[in-house]
């Protein structure tokens, strides 16, 4: 643990003086090297560990804690601040229903998330439907039908018709069937393919969603903020949902998403099964990072 | 990066910065950034050879191309690949796009559906098998996985196929039981055949960062990978990590995917893939 590794470093230094540059920056190099084995992107780090170096720089040795703890401390407190406050609820719509738009990219988890979402929603009393606008990946639309079945919820789909124009067709179908949270799922794309990303733009255009949720794999490293950063600045996204936690992934790409996209972490997918979602607690998961 | 003949610190730092961003790993990254300077120190750069030569050279030396008959054939009978990774990283689709590849080639291809799980899987499978022009072994969701790579490899020997490529569920590596059921999968294949399966190629998504290293061992611990397929590198994640996987356990990647389509699957070229990380 980062907490294990400070301490040999530290522990040569006496009580009563001050933190050096020097001795921080060397255990702060431990805490990059965890960070960067955990999948935190390398920017996100360095911006990350200059400001530990400067909050602990100049900061006396408290008696009876060693100076490494110390040190741990500060980046713990760093990193609980830079995950932010626990933000999990779903902003609904004030007149008309909420439209929730899914994106990412390809394999990430969105369909399988939006079932778990239609599920919660249903718990909450809420009357959601789901709008199968894959159309792109075989048997996407069977899919989505099947979790529907599953899950109890209603699955919108009419062929011969562009994902933005069936997005648009699917709110006025479900105004007519007086549901109100309409769940877009949408095909895995790459932020680097122009025309898919002009595409789900024009969804958004069209649907004008409540919500854009980018369901991410938890497993992402460094090239997570590469599509993060495409995606917001096309759609604007509202809020992070990481899928697949229920494997050992450090995701480090967690960090990074908050930092740069500055948007909550809304929800986790912890395994399969549709009712394996769970609403993220920023600081359970500083502490996974840090164990 | 590279260019010109000098080290010095800001060299370094952009050395070290392309690298962790490719998402080779902090500890390879250190290794290789001290090889290059030692290399460099040693004189090992020769006239009129750029930085870079050696920068390329020092990560050539950790990769293999791939087999030059692209997969380990059986001696007799059909050739019997598993393919196996976790969830979504590219399995189903790169059955597709390997039945397509070896079906241009004139061999006589089977594939099987052998996600007996996940919604929809099996009807993934059949729209794949329907565009590409190959059978399948399906059942229906729910059934047992190893009941239909049991059908498979037997309907490959008694059809005369020469590959059999075996779909499974995606699982994560530290699923136990997922594992187990996988093992249970090989023993089955191998009641049939003894020496399958000739191949079991694990499908690791190129965005994936270190966590792609502990699937590779749980799933050599576990089934024994013959080499790797690195998807979705038409994205911009680079798959640094096939490096750390080729140096720690041994494992080439066979094939790349480049796209969504039946065609977008190419046999593991090193230098493309380094000058893809190295800019
Ligand atoms: N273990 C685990 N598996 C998950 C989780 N979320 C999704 N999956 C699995 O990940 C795989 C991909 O999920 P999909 O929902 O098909 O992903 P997608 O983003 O819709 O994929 P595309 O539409 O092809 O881009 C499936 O095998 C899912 O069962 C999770 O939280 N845990
Ligand atoms: N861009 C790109 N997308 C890919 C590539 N390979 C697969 N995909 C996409 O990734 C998504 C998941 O692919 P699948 O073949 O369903 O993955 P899988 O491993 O079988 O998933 P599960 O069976 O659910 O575990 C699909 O949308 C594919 O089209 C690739 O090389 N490039
Ligand atoms: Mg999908
Ligand atoms: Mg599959």
């Amino acid at each position: 643990s980062i907490s294990e590794r400070f301490s040999s470093i530290f522990d040569k230094l006496r009580y009563g003086g001050a933190l050096t540059e020097d001795n921080i920056r060397e255990g702060l190099r431990e805490v990059r090297r965890a960070l960067l084995e955990a999948d935190v992107n390398v920017d996100v780090v360095k911006e990350f560990l200059d400001k530990c170096t400067a909050k602990a720089v100049g900061e006396d040795i408290v008696k009876g804690v060693e100076p490494g703890q110390q040190v741990v401390q500060i980046v713990h407190d760093q990193l609980i601040e830079l995950m932010g406050e626990s933000d999990t609820e779903i902003p609904f719509a004030k007149n008309g229903p909420t439209v929730i738009l899914m994106a990412g990219l390809q394999g990430s988890g969105k369909t399988t998330t939006t079932a778990k979402l239609a599920m919660m929603l249903l718990g909450m009393g809420k009357r959601p439907m789901m709008v199968a606008a894959d159309l792109q990946r075989p048997a996407a639309i069977e899919q989505l039908k099947i979790l529907g079945e599953h899950v109890g919820v209603p699955v919108f789909h009419e062929s011969g018709m562009t994902p933005p124009e069936l997005c648009a067709k699917a709110l006025k179908h479900a105004e007519g069937d007086n549901r109100d949270v309409i769940l877009l799922d949408t095909a895995g794309r790459l932020h680097v393919d122009d025309q898919l990303m002009d595409e789900i733009a024009d969804v958004s255009k069209r649907t004008k969603p409540t919500q854009t949720y980018l369901v991410v794999d938890s497993m992402t490293g460094q090239d997570a903020v590469n599509s993060a950063k495409a995606f917001n600045e096309r759609l604007e996204i509202d809020g992070v949902i990481f899928t697949k936690l229920d494997g050992d992934t450090r995701g480090g790409a967690i960090v990074s998403l908050r930092h740069i996209v500055g948007k909550p972490i809304k929800f986790i997918g912890v395994g399969e099964k549709i009712e394996a979602v769970q609403p993220f607690q920023p600081d359970r998961y500083a502490r996974r990072i840090l164990g | 990066i590279g260019q010109g003949r000098h080290i010095d610190q800001d060299f370094l730092d952009e050395l070290e910065y392309r690298l962790l961003a490719a998402d080779i790993g902090v500890a390879k990254t250190e290794a290789i950034v001290a090889e290059v300077q030692q290399r460099y120190k040693a004189g090992e750069l020769a006239p009129g050879e750029e930085l870079l030569d050696l920068i390329k050279r020092s990560l050539r030396n950790e990769l293999e191309e791939s087999l030059p008959e692209e997969l380990n054939w059986a001696e007799s009978g059909p050739t019997v690949v598993l393919v196996v990774g976790v969830n979504g990283a590219g399995k189903t689709t790169s059955v597709a796009k390997l039945a397509k590849r070896f079906k241009d080639l004139d061999k006589k291809v089977l594939i099987a559906a052998g996600d007996t799980y996940r919604a929809a899987a099996v009807e993934q499978l059949e729209i794949w098998a329907d565009r590409v022009g190959v059978d399948l072994i399906k059942q229906k969701t729910g059934s047992d996985a190893a009941a239909v790579a049991f059908d498979a490899v037997a309907a490959a020997d008694a059809r005369g196929a020469d590959l059999v490529l075996i779909d499974t569920a995606g699982r994560l590596h530290n699923k136990e039981h997922l594992m187990r059921e996988l093992e249970k999968v090989r023993r089955v294949i191998q009641k049939r055949v003894p020496a399958a399966p000739h191949e079991t190629l694990l499908v690791l998504d190129a965005t994936a960062g270190q966590n792609a290293i502990q699937q590779a061992k749980l799933f050599d611990a576990s089934m024994g990978i013959t080499g790797l397929i690195l998807t979705k590198l038409d994205g911009t994640a680079k798959g640094g990590v096939a490096i750390t996987i080729k140096r720690e356990l041994g494992l080439p990647v066979r094939f790349i995917g480049v796209g969504e389509g039946m065609d977008d699957l190419q046999p593991f070229e090193p230098d493309a893939f380094i000058n893809a990380i190295l800019g």
